[in-house]
């Protein structure tokens, strides 16, 4: 399922979110 | 847990709430009511209008290949660049959705892939339900309150793009005669997220023991702030039923749209959530 659900899944583990979306 | 606890529950929850969520309902509804003076919203009533209020909609573009937007007709790239500024928006509100659920006590301690689960089923839910502040019978702001859209206009869009926001004017102002404030819902939205009967939970067990917790809080607090409201709590549940019809039709529509819009381009982490959903 992690696997599947890459950027949730790094939206879950960065506690700051410089997730580029 | 006792009443104290509750509350500091209830408390926590609104704080985050505020934290991770720029438009409050409080600031939506002065907007909507004309009370912020002469910060009013930009009107969008027309394709005229679309193009005029572009450059408020501040999001970041997906490009469309420059000959396939030459061979379209000029309103359909309009509507198209629309769809995919509103795409931008709604990935920017899942981070935003995403920090707050991380932010309800017990969440960050579930099983990773459940955490993944419970937010990819919940947080079209959630984003619907944060739309109904915006919401009223005429139309939605939308770009953190700069942009009035008129339903009228929405409904003028050509198919499938017109039927996508009329189901949620229809559940907005049905919801919004429940009244609540910004700090029911911080723990309304908590409960939508703490749903143990998502498919493909691992361990729903702790998932259900944080529901209930956030369940007697969100009682509470509505007896407390809501004392002549009868029945507001089985009210405010039955919604969830409601929602889940929606989400479903929503995704219905963007999978229609993928099939038949050659230039449509969905965002990745939208792509995600979708994927396989419902």
């Amino acid at each position: 399922l992690k696997e599947k659900h890459k950027i949730l899944h790094q939206l879950l583990q960065n506690s700051t979110s410089p997730v580029d979306l | 847990p006792d009443a104290a606890d509750l509350r500091a529950l209830a408390r926590h929850l609104y704080e985050a709430y505020l934290k991770y969520f720029p438009l409050t309902k409080v600031k939506a509804r002065a907007i909507l009511s004309g009370k912020t003076g002469d910060n009013v919203p930009f009107v969008i009533h027309d394709m005229k209008s679309l193009m005029e209020g572009e450059q408020f909609i501040n999001c970041k573009q997906i490009p469309i290949q420059e000959q396939q937007r030459q061979s379209m007709a000029p309103s359909d790239a309009l509507e198209l660049r629309f769809f995919h500024s509103c795409q931008s928006r709604s990935a920017e509100a899942v981070r935003e959705v995403t920090e707050f659920a991380k932010s309800i006590p017990g969440f960050i301690d579930l099983d990773l892939n459940d955490q993944v689960t419970l937010l990819k089923y919940g947080v079209i839910e959630v984003l619907i339900i944060m739309m109904a502040p915006l919401m009223n019978k005429d139309g939605t702001l939308i770009s953190y309150g700069q942009i009035f859209m008129t339903r009228e206009f929405l409904k003028s869009l050509r198919k499938p793009f017109s039927q996508m926001m009329e189901p949620k004017f229809e559940f907005s102002v049905k919801f919004n005669t429940l009244e609540l404030d910004d700090s029911d819902m911080a723990l309304f939205l908590a409960v939508i997220i703490l749903s143990g009967d998502r498919p493909g939970l691992l361990n729903v067990k702790p998932i259900e023991q944080l529901q209930e917790t956030v369940l007697h809080s969100l009682e509470l607090q509505l007896k407390l702030n809501h004392p002549d409201s009868l029945q507001l709590f089985a009210k405010l549940l039955q919604k969830m039923t409601d929602l889940r019809q929606i989400v479903t039709d929503h995704v219905h529509l963007i999978q229609l749209l993928k099939k038949t819009e050659v230039d449509m381009c969905l965002h990745p982490l939208l792509q995600e959530i979708m994927k396989d959903l419902y």
